[in-house]
């Protein structure tokens, strides 16, 4: 099966407001 | 670093889609995966500093809410799907 | 309880009556409030971008001479938001659409181009809000297409009218111009146009969830500087905030002062950075600034125990603020502070800064801050002005 590609919510959360300190 | 240059991409596919005020969920994922599924596989791969350099040129040519597109994209497990 | 405006007028500029959430439009067509001897269309968008309502952005009524609407109202201060979506109308370039709006002496837009603005900011539609004072029965409102463009023209698509309570005026003189001492005066001769409205540390609060005055309040995190975004706290669910004595509880609705935000647990880190909004305004007006506070906290009920400086920018607007403290010791109990700032003549637009840093030389149990909401409203300069310039795409 040709792969499947997704958008990983790992290379999302590059534009996820940063944890509180 | 990454092997991909960011700076010169074609940001209107997104810019002209996902506008505020209020920013529409559905037309700023649609268009955020749009332009970015076809460097999925370098995105993913978190040794890389990609995702965070794509993400700095998308906010700064559309004006974009810092954490708009994580806050708003949500599908499967494994991530938004591609076409 | 919710305010209940007495004057109360959606007109669907060009288009028929609707219904948006909590809003009932009526149509303008052949209404009594346009101007008998003045020529204008009414015209359809020619394009219908999907985040847009059909009502009542997809109809506009377009001027290419001196307009008036003349909207019977009783005296008073109102609420007046005009809507824009700029595209093509009639066939006409969108980007020819520059003018003038008046409403009774006050210019509200000048030269002003939707088209060009909504390039800027990358919206797709515009609601631009004021506060008028009238005086008499009826509330003029003007446009005019720029005479200094060749084939300029005018158009708007919804404008509201509806009374509001007078609680931005500034008559009892506390409210100083931050960095002097000198009380700064809104009154019945001063118009106002809402350039920011956020909820702080809460999401975004649509017009029929005000608390009566269809005012939206935005989600802060778009004005947040660098990463520096400190901590959202939600009041617990069992404390119930109750608004002091004297003051109304429309004054902002409970869930701004129920959100907050603050700096985050670690006082180390909390020393070393300021929580900073960033706002975009126009050079060479006055602001009125608005912040909302209301400690939401369980474990912060007393004085002295979360102490902070408020700078705008760059001066210190605040020293020692203690929102318990002026809270009479109370959490859950909304307070609101005043603060006039000047933005000098120069570039077209410029950052005003927002800043909180914890103040050390209270010896507070905590060293933080927190913010609840802020508004800020451009005030009219002495020629009765608030039209700044359009933003550069």
């Amino acid at each position: 099966r040709r792969m499947r590609y997704y958008i990983s919510y790992g290379a999302l959360s590059a534009n996820r407001i940063p944890c509180p300190p | 670093g990454c092997s991909e240059n960011f700076e010169f991409k074609n940001y209107t596919i997104i810019t002209s889609q996902c506008k505020g005020p209020h920013y529409p969920a559905d037309r700023c994922c649609a268009a955020f995966k749009e332009f970015a599924c076809p460097y999925a596989e370098l995105l993913n791969d978190l040794t890389n500093d990609c995702a965070s350099t794509m993400f700095s040129y998308i906010n700064l040519y559309g004006k974009y809410p810092p954490g708009l597109f994580a806050s708003e994209c949500r599908e499967g497990k494994q991530g938004l799907a591609c076409p | 309880a919710n305010y209940v405006p007495a004057d109360e007028y959606f007109l669907n500029c060009g288009g028929p009556n609707g219904e948006t959430p909590g809003q009932k439009w009526t149509s303008d067509i052949a209404s009594s409030f346009l101007q008998k001897s003045g020529s204008s269309t009414a015209a359809k968008a020619s394009t219908q971008d999907p985040s847009v309502s059909e009502v009542p952005y997809m109809t506009a009524r377009v001027f290419s001479s001196v307009f008036t609407y003349s909207i019977p109202v009783g005296p008073g201060r109102k609420f007046v938001r005009l809507y824009f979506y700029p595209v093509s109308y009639d066939n006409r370039n969108a980007s020819n659409a520059v003018f003038t709006v008046t409403a009774q002496s006050y210019t509200l837009l000048k030269n002003f181009s939707a088209f060009q603005t909504t390039q800027a900011l990358n919206y797709v539609s515009l609601v631009k809000e004021y506060s008028v004072y009238v005086e008499g029965d009826k509330l003029d409102i003007t446009f005019k297409p720029e005479s200094k463009i060749s084939n300029s023209y005018a158009f708007v698509n919804g404008i509201e009218v509806v009374s509001m309570p007078d609680i931005y005026s500034t008559t009892d003189g506390t409210t100083k111009i931050v960095g002097q001492d000198s009380p700064f005066i809104i009154d019945n001769t001063t118009a106002l146009e809402n350039v920011y409205r956020l909820n702080v540390g809460g999401n975004d609060i649509s017009p029929d969830k005000d608390t009566g005055m269809f005012r939206s309040w935005y989600d802060d995190t778009n004005y947040i500087y660098g990463a520096a975004f400190g901590v959202p706290e939600t009041a617990d669910p069992n404390l119930t905030i109750t608004y002091p004595d004297g003051m109304p509880s429309y004054v902002a609705p409970l869930d701004v002062y129920s959100t907050a935000r603050s700096m985050g647990p670690n006082a180390r880190i909390n020393l070393n950075y300021n929580l900073t909004w960033i706002l975009s305004i126009d050079s060479g007006f006055s602001y009125l600034v608005r912040l909302h506070f209301c400690e939401v906290a369980s474990n912060i009920t007393d004085i002295n125990q979360r102490v902070f400086d408020i700078f705008l920018n760059n001066q210190t607007a605040q020293e020692g603020a203690d929102v318990a403290g002026w809270a009479n010791r109370h959490n859950g109990v909304p307070v609101y502070k005043d603060y006039v700032v000047f933005a000098p003549t120069g570039d077209p637009q410029q950052d005003m800064w927002l800043a909180l840093h914890p103040n050390t030389a209270s010896k507070s149990q905590f060293y933080d801050a927190i913010l609840n909401g802020v508004e800020v409203f451009k005030v009219n300069d002495t020629t009765g002005n608030l039209g700044g310039l359009n933003p550069t795409p």
